[in-house]
């Protein structure tokens, strides 16, 4: 999957999935929820990943007042393309799920489950906040950054440790090889560069 | 009352 969305953005554009045939239903706190509730965007591990990004507050707690979502998983295009005998990977059943702090980019990789097709999964999930004290205290930055996916959406997000890190190794990649890695982020002075 | 995170889908 990085192989195509690497050499070909557009042919991962075509595999990406649509909302109306990976989404089916959507229901949060109770009531129905629709596309315009996502953000669509390309990810180098995976054709097209949607987020839920709303920044509501919650009061109620269970099944019924979280984000419950539907999934239509079966392939609705007859490409084989596992030509490369097993080397390509892109043909099991199922999505991956992050659960993330609103406006940070996930780590699909590292802090993201598999869910299984054919099942009704629940999470439930609590939270630890550790506030940081701001300037002159602490050094903690509050700005955000304008990044680009592979798709060439520019998208504002919140700067974190681990999006530093991954724009670091960016900078690194790009200055060794002179390319750009579609693992990582593209902060916005390098996108007039090519991916590798 | 707690602020709803984000929640990220891809299909694998």
């Amino acid at each position: 999957a990085q192989a195509i969305s690497q050499h070909s953005p557009k042919m991962a554009q075509y595999l990406a999935p649509k909302y109306e045939t990976f989404i089916v239903s959507c229901r949060f706190k109770g009531k129905k929820c629709n596309k315009t509730n996502f953000i669509k965007r390309m990810n180098g591990e995976y054709f097209k990943c949607f987020t839920f990004n709303n920044s509501a507050t919650i009061k109620n707690v269970g099944p019924r007042w979280g984000l419950s979502l539907t999934f239509y998983l079966d392939r609705i295009y007859g490409i084989d393309l596992n030509y490369d005998m097993d080397a390509m990977d892109i043909t099991e059943y199922g999505v991956k799920v992050s659960i993330h702090e609103p406006n940070t980019i996930p780590d699909m990789v590292n802090n993201a489950i598999t869910i299984s097709p054919g099942y009704n999964t629940k999470m439930a999930l609590r939270q630890t906040v550790f506030g940081k004290m701001e300037h002159p205290w602490g050094q903690c930055d509050k700005f955000r950054v304008k990044l680009v996916d592979i798709a060439y959406e520019a998208t504002n997000i919140a700067y974190n440790q681990d999006t530093c890190l991954k724009i670091c190794q960016q900078r690194y990649i790009q200055g060794k090889c002179g390319c750009l890695n579609i693992m990582r982020p593209v902060p916005n002075d390098l996108l007039n560069e090519t991916y590798c | 009352y707690v602020d709803f995170p984000a929640v990220t889908v891809c299909r694998t």
